[in-house]
């Protein structure tokens, strides 16, 4: 749900203030090719229809942002082009060759799922290497990557109650290591995040 | 070997 809430807030932003300034394109697609090579068993594998839709409303609304800020008139002139400079292939390569060393299941579609669980641990990197840019954080932005990296935190506490509450959870080292990193990740910022909170500021992160 | 963990999430 607080996945779904960032998401929610940074189309809000977009489609309102139609601009998206201090938002990563790169990290876009970093997420697009995220749920691209996870949901692959979005035919094959069902797990509840609450399930099914949210895969669906990940994958449309990733590729519906990523259409915004590449299509449209207005919001593709707002693009800060020249700072988001951040390289795909330096996240994406290493993943891929992570993935082929560390996996349960050596099958095409284990390959790429397990790529992408460590895929999303570093996807937000060119966004937030764009946000230190950014002088005028704007405050959706800024609620925007705290909801994308808060639901990753909220995981690490749904997998402890799994763990201790559910007869049938088996470990799952992989996702748990990915999601520490990609939560370890985030922790600058939620501080940064949480002092501007608190001071009634805007959020600035220091250079 | 470890019991692989469901894909019930997202």
């Amino acid at each position: 749900m607080t996945h779904l809430a960032s998401i929610c807030l940074l189309l809000l932003k977009i489609h309102t203030m139609k601009s998206c300034a201090g938002v990563s394109l790169k990290t876009q697609e970093l997420y697009a090719l995220v749920f691209v090579t996870r949901y692959l068993d979005l035919f094959s594998n069902f797990v509840s229809m609450y399930n099914t839709i949210m895969k669906i409303i990940f994958l449309s609304s990733t590729f519906g942002i990523i259409w915004y800020m590449r299509g449209h008139k207005l919001v593709r002139q707002s693009y800060d082009k020249e700072q988001d400079t951040f390289r795909h292939y330096f996240l994406v390569i290493p993943c891929m060759v992570l993935a082929l060393v560390i996996h349960s299941k050596f099958t095409l579609l284990e390959v790429l799922w397990t790529f992408s669980i460590y895929l999303e641990a570093v996807a937000i990197l060119p966004q937030l290497v764009l946000l230190q840019r950014t002088r005028n954080i704007d405050n959706l932005t800024g609620n925007y990557i705290f909801c994308l990296g808060a639901y990753r935190a909220l995981y690490l506490l749904n997998w402890i109650y799994r763990y201790f509450m559910e007869k049938n959870y088996h470990a799952q080292w992989i996702t748990w290591m990915a999601g520490m990193i990609q939560t370890a990740i985030y922790a600058d910022f939620f501080y940064y995040y949480f002092k501007s909170w608190k001071k009634n500021e805007r959020l600035k992160l220091p250079a | 070997v470890a019991k692989e963990a469901e894909k019930d999430e997202l």
